[in-house]
């Protein structure tokens, strides 16, 4: 596997807080779970509704939605296995070349 | 040959060097490579000067791909237009007259440290690598790091975060090169392009304030006609605007340097796609991706050879 691996799990997520309740709970939700933010690029940006993606965790992953469900935010998984994303996203022969 | 090497794949750094050096050699009449200075980790900073030769000067348009690292349809699209401009030089009269009039600096990877870095250890690095003495965190925000409201809102002082500024503009040596290249240059530099992924926009400025630019007519209609290009090859919608408005605020930015330094038209594209794959774009998605913006950017290209 690309990577050693080390994505499988992990998963990106999108949330569009709809009031500024909600951005200011997914502002600190990203700080605590120290999410990698795919957009916005800051965390500071993200206000009432803008598109937030974020990449998560496999560990994370599980908090951090259960945190959203208790904050009652609603989210989309876009892509729920990254490692998996990764692997199509070059060929085979690609892929080979590289690892 | 531009045909044995594929346009259609992501590239590591060391290939795309190669494939440089072998269009320097191969296309000269065409082609010349400079290297404009180092980055951090010592690589060397190549651009491609593509344009027929003239003993006038010519003005010129600047594109550099991939500040970020891991934005990589960015230098792919880079490759993309070198190879269309090589490939479509005598067979398209658009193509020629602007490679006739025009010189383009083409800087496939400006962050060659990242991206390299990206290739190898972790996919979704945006950063350059510098280091800070003070802290473990490695990297600056390459497109935070240029002297135009620098580290105000939508970046960040501190050096772990993904925004950071750096600790003074121009501290990345990436950043000091391109900007040296272009000062000594501003006067025959007429556009300044820059790709980055994913949000399909294209984008103007300013990032820094929201603030209308005074030739805000020409520029926002080339933008207009740019998107209408693009949207012609297959349909997909780019959103334009100015980047304050349209994507976020943010300062610090290389668009918003270009334009201050006096370069009429900046523009940052922000290609495919809008989330589905991120910035995992497939290879697959390279051509079409490649394919419509490449109308977009001979759209603003020719405009710029019209005076508006």
């Amino acid at each position: 596997y690309l990577y050693n691996n080390r994505y499988a799990g992990d998963k990106v997520i999108r949330l569009i807080p709809e009031t500024k309740r909600e951005a200011h709970v997914l502002k600190d939700i990203y700080h605590q779970f120290k999410v990698d933010l795919w957009q916005p690029s800051s965390i500071s940006s993200v206000s009432e509704g803008m598109v937030t993606d974020v990449h998560v965790s496999r560990n994370s992953s599980q908090n951090l939605l259960m945190s959203l469900q208790q904050a009652n935010i609603q989210y989309e998984i876009l892509i729920s296995d990254l490692q998996e994303a990764l692997e199509k996203e070059s060929s085979w022969r690609t892929n080979r070349n590289r690892r | 040959s531009l045909g044995d090497y594929s346009y259609e794949v992501y590239h590591s750094l060391e290939e795309i060097q190669n494939w440089m050096h072998h269009l320097n050699k191969t296309h000269s009449g065409l082609i010349h490579m400079l290297s404009i200075g180092k980055s951090y980790e010592g690589r060397s900073l190549f651009i491609l000067k593509l344009g027929k030769r003239s003993r006038h000067h010519k003005r010129a348009v600047w594109i550099d791909c991939g500040i970020h690292a891991r934005e990589w349809i960015g230098p792919a699209f880079c490759q993309w237009f070198v190879k269309e401009a090589l490939q479509t030089y005598r067979s398209d009269p658009a193509m020629r007259r602007m490679l006739n009039h025009l010189y383009f600096y083409i800087m496939p990877v400006f962050n060659v440290d990242g991206y390299h870095f990206s290739w190898t250890s972790d996919r979704f690095w945006r950063k350059t690598r510098s280091r800070n003495s003070r802290f473990r965190c490695h990297g600056v925000d390459a497109n935070r790091n240029w002297k135009v409201k620098w580290c105000d809102e939508g970046a960040s002082l501190y050096p772990c975060d993904d925004t950071y500024c750096g600790p003074f503009p121009e501290s990345e040596p990436e950043v000091k090169a391109v900007a040296h290249f272009l000062r000594k240059r501003r006067k025959y530099i007429s556009a300044y392009l820059s790709f980055h992924a994913y949000a399909q926009m294209l984008l103007y400025p300013y990032s820094y304030k929201y603030a209308t630019i005074p030739n805000f007519s020409c520029v926002e209609s080339a933008a207009y006609n740019a998107v209408s290009a693009l949207q012609s090859a297959y349909g997909v919608r780019y959103r334009f605007g100015p980047a304050s408005s349209t994507l976020y605020v943010s300062s610090g930015s290389s668009m918003d340097w270009a334009y201050k330094t006096g370069i009429p038209y900046a523009f940052a594209f922000e290609l495919r796609d809008t989330g589905h794959f991120g910035f995992l774009l497939p290879e697959s998605l390279i051509k079409p991706t490649c394919t419509e913006t490449m109308l977009a950017v001979k759209n603003i290209t020719l405009h710029l050879l019209k005076k508006c």
